[in-house]
């Protein structure tokens, strides 16, 4: 792992009487290394080194008796600072609160609205989930289905009597029933898009400016790779997101994603997705996900 | 992109740079400078266009290794399509499904997906959209009995294809890649033949982890090929050059979008060619 290579460096490093500035960048060309093998991005790695290597010459690295270990407690202090803390969800504001979702295809939108709102119905929030995924086939059924084994009410999208209706009028619908019925916080489940695609990101950008979301928030997989930084960015830009929610970390990925996205966008990662489970559901700690991006 | 005609540590670095941001590995990145430093240092004149068609030579040679065809000589072909969750793999077998019907085979599809909300619904959609049968089980049917039984009509009816739609999962999941090789196990028992082709998907969008995840269902269940999705996007699944050359697999369609007809074979020139 990470720290003990930095050791082995330092150790046969210091075989050659005081470290250098030159002996502090060999060093962290392993970390380089590390780093993208975690898929954190190129120009973010860059950025981290030096970082991390001013700081390392600041504290005097080099007059260390134990270089390595004050060497890696400033890589891990600059990237827990880095990921930041969960923040939590903005449901303080006038019911209904809205929440909407929105990602790339296949990260996980569909589960994690699940998984949010059985989070939310067990700190006794009443709870409205929409399908707004026109597209993509049984993505309504399978919200329904979601929907169905938490006991959650889901709106009936394109039932018979609405065959053909919009993402701006099944989320018009489903707010005036939940005003109707007294649900607290409804939650949007919206398709997956490519940022590049310009005629959806516009719906989700209607759907912001029409409704004014409480929450907006980016769900991404955490094994994404380099264009991570340029999703993120895009829908960022395009939409205001106010929170991220990093799925499948149980896998076995490093997650440098996570780096790259929050350091692009600076908003807060709030929750992690770690199983197929609804229950499947945690608040993000920065600190553990900075242990396995550096291994 | 690149604006020099000589190979200096500046144009090095943007190479580099270009390489590593499509999700090409350190190392292959690394071994791809070095091959594009051979290749060019016996030209006396350099300019732009050498250094970047050299590059492209460098990477399609990566890439364009002579992989047996698809083997259609059997009566009866069967494809397991397999891979992580969200990859792909239902959209792929309807589009995959549809493009051997439209050369003439007789195709079934299995949707062996009896564990996620709407799996086989969502299966039976693309099914009736393009006009091929698909066999289902109850929700929470253990799969290998759909697949068992899908296999049964494979050999019986008059069918020349079986593509099968498998839940997805994470490679480091030990008891679901059992699972899968339980699949696999009851097909070639039913159906009298072991899968022919056993295809991962992999979605393009995806980091260095995809190498560990064709290498793990390898190992647990033995892959032959790739199927790589959302090259429509904008990250350029540079992965698939160490899926081809380290890995030794061959990739035998890339999806593009998410309909019907957003499949086609894999061509290592558009590739290359989409990277830069
Ligand atoms: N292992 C694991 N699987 C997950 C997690 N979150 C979602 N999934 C799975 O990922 C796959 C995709 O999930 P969906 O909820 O359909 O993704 P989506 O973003 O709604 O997909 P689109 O609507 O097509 O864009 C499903 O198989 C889910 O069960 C997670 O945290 N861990
Ligand atoms: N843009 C784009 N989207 C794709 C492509 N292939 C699949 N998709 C989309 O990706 C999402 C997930 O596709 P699925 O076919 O449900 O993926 P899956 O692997 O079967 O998912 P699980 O069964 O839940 O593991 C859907 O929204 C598809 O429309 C592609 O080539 N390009
Ligand atoms: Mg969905
Ligand atoms: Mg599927």
């Amino acid at each position: 792992n990470l720290s003990s290579k930095l050791e082995k460096v330092f150790k046969h490093l210091r075989g050659f009487g005081k470290l250098s500035e030159k002996n502090i960048e060999d060093a962290l060309k392993d970390v380089r290394l590390s780093l993208l093998e975690a898929d954190v991005n190129y120009l973010i790695v860059k950025e981290f080194i030096e970082n991390v290597k001013n700081k390392a010459i600041g504290e005097k690295v080099m007059d260390s008796l134990t270089p390595s270990q004050q060497m890696i407690k400033i890589i891990r202090d600059e990237m827990v600072e880095l990921l930041g803390q969960s923040e939590p969800l903005d449901i303080k504001a006038k019911p209904p609160v809205i929440i909407l979702l929105a990602g790339l295809q296949g990260s996980g939108k569909t589960t994690t609205a699940g998984k949010l709102a059985l989070y939310l119905s067990r700190i006794k929030r009443s709870v409205y989930l929409v399908p707004a995924d026109i597209y993509r086939p049984a993505a309504i059924l399978q919200l329904k289905k979601i929907g169905a084994s938490i006991n959650i009410p889901v709106y009936d999208t394109r039932n018979e009597a609405n065959p053909d209706e919009k993402p701006v009028q099944i989320v018009q619908n489903a707010i005036n029933i939940a005003e109707k019925y007294a649900y607290d916080t409804i939650i949007i489940d919206t398709a997956g898009r490519l940022e590049i695609d310009e005629p959806l990101m516009n719906e989700l950008k209607e759907l912001k400016n029409k409704f004014n979301p409480n929450e907006i928030l980016f769900v991404a997989d955490s094994m994404l790779g380099q264009s991570a930084v340029n999703v993120a960015k895009k829908f960022n830009d395009t939409l205001g997101i106010s929170g991220v929610i990093l799925t499948k970390v149980d896998g076995d990925s490093r997650g440098g994603a996570a780096l790259s996205i929050k350091k692009t966008i600076n908003k807060p990662i709030k929750f992690i997705g770690v199983g197929e489970k609804l229950s499947d559901f945690e608040v993000f700690h920065g600190d553990r996900i900075a242990e396995r991006i550096l291994g | 992109v690149f604006s020099s005609s000589k190979l200096d540590d500046d144009y090095i670095e943007k190479i580099e740079e270009a390489l590593i941001t499509s999700d090409i590995s350190f190392g292959t990145s690394n071994e791809i400078i070095e091959d594009l430093k051979k290749m060019i240092s016996k030209e006396k004149e350099l300019n732009q266009d050498k250094i970047q068609n050299a590059l492209k030579k460098v990477i399609k040679d990566k890439i364009s290794k002579d992989f047996p065809l698809i083997d259609f000589n059997n009566k009866k072909t069967i494809f397991l399509i397999v891979g992580v969750n969200g990859a792909g793999k239902t959209t792929t077998v309807g589009k995959l499904a549809n493009f051997y019907k439209n050369e003439g085979r007789n195709v079934l599809i299995a949707a062996c997906d009896t564990f996620r909300a709407a799996g086989k619904e969502q299966m039976e959609i693309w099914g009736e959209k393009i006009g091929i049968p698909v066999v289902t089980g109850k929700e929470n049917q253990d799969p290998a009995s759909v697949a068992h039984d899908a296999s049964i009509m494979l050999k019986e009816k008059d069918f020349d294809v079986l593509i099968i739609d498998t839940a997805g999962r994470l490679h480091n999941k030990k008891h679901l890649m059992e699972e899968l090789a339980k699949i696999k196990r009851t097909v070639s028992k039913a159906a009298g033949i072991s899968p022919q082709e056993t295809i991962i998907v992999i979605d393009a969008s995806l980091g260095q982890n995809s190498i560990a995840q064709i290498e793990q269902f390898k190992e647990l269940i033995d892959v032959s090929g790739i199927i790589i999705t959302k090259l429509d996007g904008s990250a350029k699944g540079g992965i698939i050059i160490d899926a081809i050359s380290k890995l030794n697999l061959p990739v035998r369609f890339i999806g593009t979008g998410e309909k019907i007809d957003d499949i086609s074979e894999f061509s290592p020139e558009m590739f290359v060619d989409n990277i830069f």
